[in-house]
């Protein structure tokens, strides 16, 4: 696992509470809000069954700690999008919060019923950039969510030992997180 | 074993101006090569923070040099692959894959952070 430079977090008061939201303005039309909420949702949800950080989503766009939203091309922040595959997402390292999805790809949270080749997996790529919006840069370890590439049509969204053990660095374990042995065989995979 | 695996074959078939044929060029090129399009794969590399800028003319040539061969070994350090200093068959395999946009060392060339601290 690897941090961004100088280690950047989010600081809080214990118990820590992130909120996020979509905005208005710059959303897939494709795939329903509830099923874009729900994916989210998870995705957020394997990170706060690791660390004490609970997420809920926000009541206003401007207020919200994580502000997620679709864009095309150069949208203003330096790191234009590329279109159909390439580069799929991005985020920024805490406590800037914004997290960014190429409009352009065909994003799915349900590959029986979005039959395109090119179909990405938004869970997946939410999972990883989370990873960034909370402080992990990206790993060498293939099977990692905080690995940088994903194939079209693949799901990968379990964190894997060298995440959990990143960002429990970066904030501490969740109380009632568990460890998994199965988390150890990956990261010996990984290894080798 | 030079042909493409299947996810490689997907984004060959949705990028037709990028196909597998016209990448295969690169394929084992090494240090002393010059390959036609090799200044695209040194502006792919710059994005995700393994080349700087060049001083010269601020633009990339399509020659192998020293300077991209490190940067290619650390690509592939960093992404998994065996160092071998070439565009074998594995790295060219990643390079096509569709990524995250977030630099592999943040602050190259990106405004996400200046470096990253690996451990």
């Amino acid at each position: 696992f690897a941090y961004f430079y100088g280690e950047p977090r989010w600081v809080r008061s214990p118990p820590m509470l992130l909120t996020y939201a979509f905005s208005p303005g710059n959303v897939i039309d494709y795939v329903s809000l509830e099923d874009v909420t729900t994916a989210f949702q998870r995705a957020f949800s394997r990170w706060s069954a690791v660390i004490p950080v609970n997420f809920t989503e926000a009541e206003g766009y401007s207020s919200a700690d994580i502000k997620i939203g679709w864009y095309s091309g150069d949208h203003g922040d330096g790191e234009a999008f590329d279109g159909v595959l390439g580069v799929l997402a991005h985020a920024f390292s805490p406590e800037n919060g914004r997290f960014h999805l190429d409009a352009a790809e065909r994003w799915a949270v349900d590959f029986t019923a979005e039959k395109s080749k090119v179909a990405v997996d938004l869970e997946s790529v939410a999972t990883h950039e989370i990873g960034h919006v909370l402080g992990l840069a990206h790993s060498t370890v293939k099977e990692a969510i905080m690995y940088p590439s994903l194939s079209p049509r693949t799901k990968k969204v379990d964190l894997r030992r060298d995440d959990v053990v990143g960002i429990q660095a970066l904030y501490g374990s969740n109380p009632n997180y568990r460890y998994n042995a199965r988390l150890e065989s990956d990261m010996s995979s990984g290894r080798g | 074993s030079d042909y493409p695996d299947s996810s490689t074959q997907l984004i060959v078939d949705v990028l037709p101006n990028n196909t597998w044929h016209s990448l295969m060029r690169f394929l084992d090129a090494g240090k002393g090569n010059r390959v036609d399009g090799m200044a695209e794969l040194k502006r792919y590399f710059r994005r995700f923070g393994y080349l700087s800028v060049p001083l010269e003319n601020n633009s990339f040539n399509d020659f192998f040099d020293d300077e991209f061969e490190a940067a290619l070994r650390s690509y592939q350090k960093n992404l998994g692959l065996s160092e071998t200093g070439k565009l074998d068959h594995d790295t060219m395999t990643v390079i096509v894959s569709p990524r995250c946009g977030v630099s592999d060392f943040p602050g190259a060339g990106g405004n996400h952070a200046l470096k990253t601290t690996r451990h």
